[in-house]
């Protein structure tokens, strides 16, 4: 684990009690290397480290700990203000519209299974009531997937064969008034951030939806790409926020620094598993601890 | 005159960069740097200009197999493969292309729909069956995977079919239960025909970073592994980490899937992945 590498590195300095420059840099390296391994993106780790060297140095050192917990602290601390905080509070139309949410990522991110468990969410924190809109016409039976999710959550499901996606969630909002749903999840088909046709096709969806909501649905075993692609979906759509994936699994999830680091744009929930109820609230200091390993 | 710039710190960095950002990983990466300098002081590189091309090779080097990107055949029909990986990398997919590939070899393929657990994975595998115009053997959703796997290789010998190929559901490799269920695919599968699988693939994300290491790692000891589909290649990923596994675990990339279409999928060539890595 990093503490232990730590301990190791400052037993060999025979660091004693003062945190000095040259013990900061020779932890600080070992930090670099532990946020790496964690995929967190070269780039922003560099930035990382310079930052919080900065603030080590100036650092009073704290009697009661050791200087590797005290770096240990010093880099949980910047990488928890980093990610965080997080507000997980959702605001709602005040007026009779519905309130209209959209799902954006990857092919494979996971955006389908996260429409389904927002729902949820939504139904069981604000009594809301959601419809799903089916807005992937291009992959093999998207469409079924999610009327099966929608079945076993007892919500409608909104689809209008022949359409196109933006005029799919345009005329979803009608059908919601209609239907006293309300609140809206558009979930839209997995696509590359470099498809110049299908990111039009997402600021036309936006367009014609209106969605005070915007999330990029990442998947948290993502690497160095991470940025990549969340820096093409923010400056395409202006997203509002990211789920971050299968953190069920063990990736370190890294890609959670970058996004946050690249867009500005936080974290706010988390899928924890395959199940509809497998969706939490992100936390910063959570995440700070698993990313350092 | 010039001989070449000595080889410097700073370029030795900008290659480890390249190298770390193409999800090569650090352990990797230190390696590959530290084999550059011993290259240099036994002047086996003597300037910058061949730099370059020597971590290229050796590279190269590593991701070649002796029997390039073949599919193992089974000593009688049907050679059956098994897909496995890790949720939303691209296995069904991945079937359908393989698929396309084997049946524009004039080969007879069936597919198994053993992921009877997602939502509508079994309609999206027999939406692909339909376009390739072959026999999909599924039971209903719930039912045991095992089942189908036995079910479809039963029909795989009836129906003499060359290839039968096995779509699983997406499954972290930290599930045990999960990992164990796959086991028993496998051996069910090997009780039905002799040798079978003879081909197991996982398929990984071309985004994956470190983590694909312990995928790979944790599918090898559950269902054995012969080969990799390094899927989604066509984005900006790179996909680097296939050379930690091939070094650790002596895996191959077998395919790469550039596309969602049936066609997109392309045998694996080390010299365009690798020259593509440096772009
Ligand atoms: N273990 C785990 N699996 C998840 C999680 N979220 C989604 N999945 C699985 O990931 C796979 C892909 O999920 P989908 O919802 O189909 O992903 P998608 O983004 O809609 O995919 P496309 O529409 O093809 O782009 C499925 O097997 C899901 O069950 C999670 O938090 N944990
Ligand atoms: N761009 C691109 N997309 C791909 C590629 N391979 C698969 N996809 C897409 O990735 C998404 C997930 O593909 P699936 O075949 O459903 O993945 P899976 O591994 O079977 O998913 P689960 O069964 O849920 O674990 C789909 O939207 C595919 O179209 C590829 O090579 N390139
Ligand atoms: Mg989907
Ligand atoms: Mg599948």
């Amino acid at each position: 684990s990093l503490s232990e590498r730590l301990q190791g590195i400052f037993r060999k300095l025979g660091a004693r009690g003062k945190l000095t420059e040259s013990n900061i840099t020779e932890g600080l390296r070992e930090v670099r290397v532990a946020l790496l391994e964690a995929d967190v993106n070269y780039k922003v780790v560099k930035d990382f480290i310079d930052k919080v060297t900065q603030r080590a140095v100036g650092q009073e050192v704290i009697r009661s700990i050791t200087p590797s917990q005290q770096i240990i602290k010093i880099v949980s601390d910047e990488l928890t203000a980093l990610m965080g905080p997080v507000d997980h509070s959702i605001a709602f139309n005040a007026n009779n519209a519905p309130t209209v949410f959209m799902m954006v990522g990857l092919q494979g991110s996971g955006k389908t299974t996260s429409c389904a468990k927002f729902a949820k969410y939504l139904m069981k924190k604000y009594n809301r009531r959601p419809l799903l809109v089916a807005a992937d016409i291009q992959r093999p039976a998207a469409i079924e997937q999610l009327k099966v999710l929608g079945k076993q959550l007892d919500i409608p499901v909104f689809t209008k064969a022949g359409l196109q996606p933006p005029q799919i969630c345009h005329e979803s909002v009608k059908f919601a008034e209609q239907n006293m749903r309300d609140t809206i999840i558009l979930d839209t088909a997995g696509r590359l951030h470099v498809n110049q046709e299908l990111m039009d096709e997402l600021r036309d969806i936006k367009r014609r939806a209106v969605p005070q909501h915007i999330f990029l649905v990442s998947d948290a075993m993502t690497g160095q790409d991470a940025v990549n692609s969340a820096k093409e979906f923010n400056s395409a759509m202006d997203i509002t926020g990211v789920i971050m994936t299968k953190l069920d699994g063990d990736a370190r999830g890294g890609a959670a620094m970058s996004i946050k680091a690249i867009t500005g744009k936080p974290i706010k929930f988390t899928g924890v598993g395959e199940k509809i109820e497998n969706f939490e609230e992100f936390h910063p200091d959570r995440m700070a601890s698993r990313i350092l390993g | 005159f010039t001989f070449g710039r000595k080889i410097d710190n700073e370029l030795l960095d900008k290659l480890e960069e390249i190298l770390i950002s193409a999800d090569v990983g650090v352990e990797t990466a230190s390696s590959l740097i530290e084999d550059i300098k011993k290259a240099y002081e036994s002047k086996t590189i003597t300037d910058t200009s061949q730099l370059l091309d020597y971590l290229k090779n050796s590279l190269k080097k590593k991701l070649a197999f002796d029997t390039p990107n073949m599919l193992n055949t089974a000593p009688s029909p049907p050679t059956v493969i098994l897909v496995v990986g890790v949720n939303g990398t691209g296995k069904t997919t991945s079937i359908a292309k393989i698929a396309n590939y084997l049946l524009e070899q004039d080969k007879k393929v069936m597919l198994a729909a053993s992921d009877t657990f997602r939502a509508a994975a079994i309609e999206q595998l027999t939406i692909w069956g339909q376009r390739l115009n072959i026999n999909i053997i599924a039971h209903k959703s719930g039912a045991d995977p095992a089942a189908v796997a036995f079910d479809a290789a039963d029909s795989a010998l009836a129906k003499k079919m060359d290839y039968l190929i096995v779509d699983t559901a997406g499954r972290l490799h930290t599930k045990v239960n999960l990992m164990k269920e796959l086991s028993k695919i496998s051996d069910v599968l090997g009780k039905k025909i002799p040798g079978a699988p003879h081909e197991v693939l996982i398929v990984l994300d071309a985004t994956t970073g470190q983590n694909a290491i312990a995928q790979a790692k944790t599918f090898k000891e559950a269902s054995k592994l012969t080969g990799i589909v390094l899927s989604k290649l066509d984005g900006t990923a790179k996909g680097g980490i296939v050379i930690a596994i091939k070094k650790c675990l002596d895996v191959p990339v077998k395919f790469i899937g550039i596309g969602e279409k049936m066609e997109d999928l392309e045998v694996f060539d080390p010299d365009k992945f690798i020259d593509a890595l440096f772009t």
